[in-house]
């Protein structure tokens, strides 16, 4: 999840 | 429908899917057209071509990474993928993402000049050849080319492009049975409405057939990324964007 820090905090942004 | 999936729902999954492309396309279909015959003038292609390897490397990246972000939410909005675990949603991304942005880029190619829409304008192949990759931009270039030619719609593009990303051919996941389901439920209207389109019965059979050609894309860019490295390992580290490096790095 570490390795995937970025990809990980985009998937949990809430879709504007 | 078949396999218990009734036409209704298939077509309820065709509609959210193609609703999530057309809101996480960076340009519509109009922005496109009127663009279609604006080509970079001999003087912008020799400004491309003189610059220096890292810094054109670098601009890709950058807008690579842009166009992954699209894919992002477009992966976000399809019914069913925010409902598998944590680590597949990253998987089928990480894995897949570079994929639908190749997909997506056939709809900014213009097959009759062979150009691409790259910063505002359309050009050829050699405005990318101080990249010093022909190799990767010629492919990418053709498989361009053999996508225009299956004359998608723009339905028929966002269905694939959602097959291509929610595939159980990633190694790793989790829960391969649960994307195996909305894979499956993905083909079947994809198939529904390239029949209802198409007088080529072996559409669908072609389209599918470029699946291949995608994931050697993939692996070739990787390749190419690993050798620049090598000869500009600062350029990478410092100047390249953060998720272009998670992702292919």
């Amino acid at each position: 999840k570490e390795k995937h820090k970025i990809l990980h905090q985009l998937l949990q942004n809430s879709t504007s | 429908g078949p396999n218990n999936v009734s036409m209704g729902e298939l077509d309820r999954i065709a509609q959210n899917i193609i609703k999530s492309h057309l809101e996480t396309c960076q340009y519509t279909t109009e922005e496109l057209q009127q663009l279609a015959w604006q080509t970079h003038s001999y003087e912008e292609v020799k400004m491309f071509q003189g610059k220096p390897r890292d810094v054109l490397w670098q601009q890709c990246a950058i807008q690579i990474t842009h166009a992954i972000q699209y894919v992002v939410e477009f992966a976000k909005r399809i019914s069913g993928f925010m409902e598998l675990c944590q680590n597949d949603q990253i998987l089928l991304l990480k894995s897949g993402c570079l994929e639908v942005v190749l997909v997506r880029m056939c709809r900014a190619f213009n097959p009759l000049n062979n150009t691409v829409l790259f910063e505002g304008k359309y050009g050829g192949m050699q405005m990318f050849k101080a990249l010093g990759c022909d190799d990767l931009v010629s492919a990418v270039f053709d498989f361009a080319k053999s996508l225009c030619a299956l004359q998608l719609t723009e339905e028929e593009i966002a269905l694939f492009s959602a097959a291509v990303l929610i595939s159980t051919d990633r190694p790793w996941l989790m829960e391969p049975r649960k994307v195996q389901k909305l894979q499956e439920k993905i083909y079947f209207a994809l198939q529904h409405i390239m029949q209802k389109n198409h007088m080529d019965e072996d559409a669908l059979a072609k389209l599918i057939s470029r699946i291949p050609t995608l994931s050697a894309l993939c692996t070739l860019h990787t390749e190419e990324l690993q050798a620049f490295q090598q000869l500009h390992p600062e350029t990478v580290n410092v100047l390249f964007p953060p998720l272009y490096k998670e992702l292919f790095n």
